[in-house]
């Protein structure tokens, strides 16, 4: 209940109206949600318990290294309701006709993907927001100083989701392990997003906020 | 850390 309460509220894109609807339009729209995501993201996690027992580094380290986990688990579960459509935001949803002209499309199959896993879990919204806080422990950052309290972090919240399984569904015991083991494709689908923003930087003509190029050079 | 600059900010508000 207490990451129910720490869930932020939605975010809405409001792409230009002023602008003509093109690939540029998209990726600019994406890059400017993504940095206000950030901001959200870095909130949430002072909710999380224990994460501000961290020392500020390990904090720091901790959210460079997963907050594109975060922020892709966030938009697959929104995307749960859709087939082969990925919710950004409620008011930027891409279907793969738009990803693909905006060069998107390995981006979007990626989540898609994800999205296909969490929908044949029936993922809930009890278990999105346990996965979510579980991803942002589950840092291997190489430069985090004190890996024994992330750890215990990371334990305590394993303990949470297993007992919250076991009071919900005592008949299917494998249904914790089930979720966790959806980490390795989230991991996969953050390093895809990581290399298509990091592509969409180094191209240039997309304007970026100061936060997102931070996390994104982190 | 000095690279880090807007993380450190935000994570050191009080929000």
């Amino acid at each position: 209940s207490h990451l129910l309460v720490a869930e932020p509220e939605k975010l809405f894109a409001m792409p230009d109206p002023l602008q003509p609807d093109t690939a540029q339009r998209t990726l600019t729209t994406l890059c400017d949600l993504a940095d206000r995501e950030l901001v959200v993201i870095i909130g949430w996690a002072k909710h999380i318990p224990g994460f501000l027992s961290l020392s500020l580094a390990d904090q720091m380290s901790v959210l460079q290294s997963v907050w594109l986990e975060v922020l892709v688990l966030g938009v697959a579960y929104r995307s749960l309701g859709c087939e082969d459509e990925v919710v950004f935001a409620e008011d930027f949803v891409l279907d793969e006709d738009m990803s693909r002209a905006a060069g998107l499309t390995e981006l979007n199959a990626a989540i898609s993907q994800l999205a296909r896993r969490f929908r044949t879990l029936n993922l809930d919204r009890e278990e999105f927001v346990m996965l979510k806080a579980i991803a942002l422990t589950n840092s291997d950052s190489i430069y985090i100083e004190d890996m024994e309290a992330v750890q215990k972090l990371r334990d305590l919240l394993h303990q949470a989701l297993l007992e919250l399984e076991c009071q919900r569904r005592p008949d299917d015991p494998q249904r914790a392990g089930r979720l966790l083991l959806t980490l390795p494709l989230l991991r996969q689908t953050a390093g895809r997003a990581l290399t298509t923003f990091y592509s969409i930087k180094t191209r240039g003509g997309v304007p970026m906020h100061k936060l997102f190029l931070e996390m994104l050079e982190a | 850390k000095e690279k880090h600059k807007i993380l450190h900010r935000l994570l050191q508000n009080s929000t």
